[in-house]
């Protein structure tokens, strides 16, 4: 869990299929 | 990871869909050029470039088929060495300027603003000179770039006692797939055989000099970042922090 909070941002944009262009 | 049928040149046409777009710095770039001012530039971009990696980095074969550890692993150990790589190659008919993104290139003066970026900025520019020299085609520097995505942890990680001991091969094979396909592009060249393999020698040299000069950077970086010269938000500084994190 330490993990994902260090790298919170990697992780939800390697998760999810959120298009990078409403996230940019 | 790979489906069994996806031959070279299909594997070459997956990694060419999945090449991020012109990232715009969408402002102007503040003037006068001044450290904090170019700095805040160039990390603004490099943020927004590092979200569309994410989603590049997912579409190259075989990416997702590993554990969500591996896949965070990998982009840590080498965003810097893509972004640099895509820099080259949006700079190779530029001589002697960097074309950061469509709205914002540097000359080797303009860089010298930043301090300890002279040294970095050479660099990057010589090793641009090497691309250009080479001649690097497109089909060549999409597989470079895979390349560098999958070897970037190689020495980091171990053989044995692996907590994934299927991640390794895995891997392995998929870079082998991608070797296999820069192979072909350069076979398409039409070049002899000898000089074939010059080339593929020649290609894999440039990816020690990416690595070198990512180095520098994230040094530069990281020292910019203590100085507080230029505040980091966001994806970039999660990643530096991680890299910062394998060093020490």
């Amino acid at each position: 869990s330490s993990l994902k909070e260090k790298h919170k941002i990697l992780h939800q944009l390697l998760q999810n299929s959120t298009s990078p262009v409403d996230l940019a | 990871p790979l489906p069994p049928a996806l031959t070279p040149e299909h594997l070459i046409s997956r990694i060419m869909e999945a090449e991020p777009p012109e990232i715009y710095l969408m402002k102007d770039m503040n003037r006068p050029l001044t450290e904090a001012n170019v700095m805040m530039s160039l990390t603004n971009l490099a943020d927004k470039e590092l979200v569309h990696m994410i989603s590049w980095a997912k579409k190259i074969p075989g990416f997702v088929e590993f554990g969500l550890l591996e896949q965070v692993h990998l982009l840590e150990c080498c965003w810097l060495e893509v972004l640099m790589m895509g820099l080259m190659w949006r700079s190779v008919d530029h001589p002697g300027k960097l074309i950061f993104s469509p709205d914002l290139s540097l000359s080797r003066e303009e860089g010298n603003c930043v301090q300890g970026f002279s040294e970095i900025f050479d660099m990057l520019i010589a090793a641009t000179s090497r691309v250009r020299e080479l001649k690097l085609q497109r089909e060549e520097y999409v597989c470079l770039k895979a390349m560098i995505l999958l070897n970037s942890n190689m020495c980091l990680i171990s053989s044995e006692g692996s907590e994934e001991p299927q991640s390794r091969s895995k891997l392995l094979r998929l870079l082998d797939a991608v070797t296999d396909a820069l192979v072909w592009a350069i076979a398409k060249s039409g070049l002899p055989y000898r000089q074939q393999y010059t080339r593929l020698a020649h290609l894999l040299m440039l990816l020690s000099h990416v690595r070198h000069v990512s180095n520098k950077g994230m040094d530069h970086l990281h020292c910019m970042k203590m100085k507080n010269i230029v505040p980091l938000y966001d994806l970039l500084l999660e990643m530096l922090d991680a890299h910062i994190m394998h060093s020490s």
